[in-house]
């Protein structure tokens, strides 16, 4: 399976709908300090199904909602969808396209879609079982996180070794 | 089941001192299982010992040595188990010039199996990409995209 | 005693609002004791908002924006007690090139007080030496000072 | 009072005795990825009076003594001098410069001096009381560490104030 796409509206900082096209390769993420880099690592996360608000740096779910700015209001509603190609079937999902959203609306209600048809969270965390790629995987490796593998406590490293063998 | 992580433990095992020698151009590291009798619920180890230094407690290492060692425990779970992406937020942060380097001669052996996601400030990480994405705030608090391809050498605003 | 806290309390609080509105260009901080008839016992609270943005808890800044708010913090606390040394390892890792002359220029208020020690892999940090040491490992494992002083930009082997 | 010495012999990685000399104003140390550097600042907190080989990165307070490498075998002392221009008198000490010693021994014993006067540890840590400068002090920030000051909890933060103030 390849990443094709990640679109984000009212995720975080990015207020606008906002596109991020990938193609096979390195994609590098540049930009200043608090611009919202960041943010797309943890907009991935949440899509494929984290639900700890504080391992998204929030001390709520509701926090991930653009919460205004000076020239901004705040907004209603997050969306973040993730588009793979799925050719290969590494997604046990047939088509040759899958989508996932995830939506978070400011009453508190959540939306979760996989190619546009309505699915609960459970879902789409079981379509990303054993394909390495999960919301806790070791394949996503946050700021600040990577010393972790060596510091941590033998029993934490032990759940990265159990997830990987 | 057992079998199953004992081989990839296994496997592990031998990409991590292969990965560590790489990254660090020498020395020794291993992943040991504290109680092999009890291989699915025992605590793991980590010995590593970067060329020409003894042999100590990891915990002594520098910071950049630190990450780079974990890089290379990370890779060799990644050998063993790829992952279709894999996104990276940093993880150069501590590494010194001639390290970065080796780090991203690193993650080029990958490209076969894994598509990369790489934040960095680092200039030399930016040269390794086949894209670039800018991300700014020209607006107070409001994210963008900006698209700054190489392959023209300049930046395209999109 | 409680007197004595309250009004240092107060002067950081200030110094505090007054360097990171330095750093960042505007935005607004403040320290905030958790339960003021208990001063001397309970917790303080951070506020912190990068100009432009709206006020959230502080864990959702950016790593560059946490390093910054403070290090502003920091310097409060400087400014209230100064110390005649500061050491500061690598405390420049998450910063832009933008932030870090900001916080170089900051650095440099404070030369008046006290003396630095900067451990730093940014060369734009080095800039601001008076004095740079270089450490060295050519023996492995065994590490060496280099002297390379800027005055006459040029290493000396000392 | 100012910094003028600051010098190693058996410390870490400073096999070889080793000294650094600082003027006024801002001395840069640079190096690549496990030089030294950081050990300088271990040596400053050691010779401080810090008592935790946990918080120097080691899992015992041997560990500080040069333990070998591909072409020296370990060596059986640990010594750090730090001397100090007190013409402010700033120190508790009626010299116009002092020098504070700690020694460790592979034997376990330990030695330490004020200007060459043999002291408890307990001496050289009350001699730095008042001063801001301490070997957990506020004023040495050690890497990784910066973030800990908006970081912690309120109550880690507290810690930090009273000493500040
Ligand atoms: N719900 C929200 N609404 C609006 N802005 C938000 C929201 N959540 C977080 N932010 C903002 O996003 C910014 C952090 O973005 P991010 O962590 O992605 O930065 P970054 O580009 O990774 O920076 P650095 O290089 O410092 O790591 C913060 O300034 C924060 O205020
Ligand atoms: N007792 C000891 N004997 C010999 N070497 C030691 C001892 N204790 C630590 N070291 C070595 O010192 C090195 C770490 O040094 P230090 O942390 O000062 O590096 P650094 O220059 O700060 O690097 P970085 O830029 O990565 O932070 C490690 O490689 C470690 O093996
Ligand atoms: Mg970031
Ligand atoms: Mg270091």
């Amino acid at each position: 399976m390849k990443l094709r796409k990640l679109e984000l509206h009212g995720f975080k900082s990015f207020a606008d709908r906002t596109d991020f096209v990938f193609e096979d390769g390195i994609t590098a993420i540049v930009g200043p300090n608090g611009c919202g880099k960041s943010n797309l690592v943890d907009a991935v996360r949440w899509v494929l199904g984290e639900q700890s608000a504080k391992s998204l740096r929030g001390s709520q779910m509701m926090d991930v909602i653009f919460n205004g700015s000076a020239t901004r209001k705040s907004q209603g509603l997050a969306e973040v969808t993730l588009t793979f190609d799925n050719t290969d079937r590494a997604l046990s999902c047939d088509s040759d396209f899958v989508g996932v959203t995830r939506k978070l609306y400011r009453s508190g209600e959540s939306e979760y879609l996989i190619n546009k048809n309505a699915c609960r969270l459970k879902d789409i965390r079981e379509l990303f079982l054993d394909t390495g790629l999960g919301y806790d995987s070791y394949s996503i490796i946050e700021q600040g996180k990577v010393e972790l593998l060596v510091q941590s406590s033998s029993i934490e490293r032990r759940a990265v070794f159990d997830e990987a063998a | 089941s057992r079998e199953l992580f004992l081989t990839s433990f296994a496997e592990i095992r031998e990409r991590f001192g292969e990965f560590f020698r790489k990254l660090f151009g020498g020395g020794r590291a291993d992943v040991l299982l504290s109680d092999p009798d009890d291989p699915l619920e025992c605590g793991i180890e980590i010995i590593a010992r970067p060329p020409g230094k003894e042999l100590q407690s990891i915990s002594l290492l520098s910071g950049g040595e630190k990450t780079l060692a974990a890089v290379a425990l990370l890779f060799a779970i990644f050998r063993s188990k790829p992952s279709p992406l894999c996104i990276l937020d940093e993880v150069d942060a501590a590494l010194d010039e001639a390290n970065n380097d080796r780090f991203n001669a690193l993650v080029r052996e990958f490209l076969v199996d894994s598509q990369f996601i790489i934040i960095t400030h680092a200039k030399r990480t930016m040269t390794i990409a086949d894209v670039l994405y800018g991300v700014t705030m020209q607006e107070p608090g409001i994210s963008k995209r900006v698209s700054v391809k190489f392959e023209n050498q300049s930046a395209a605003v999109a």
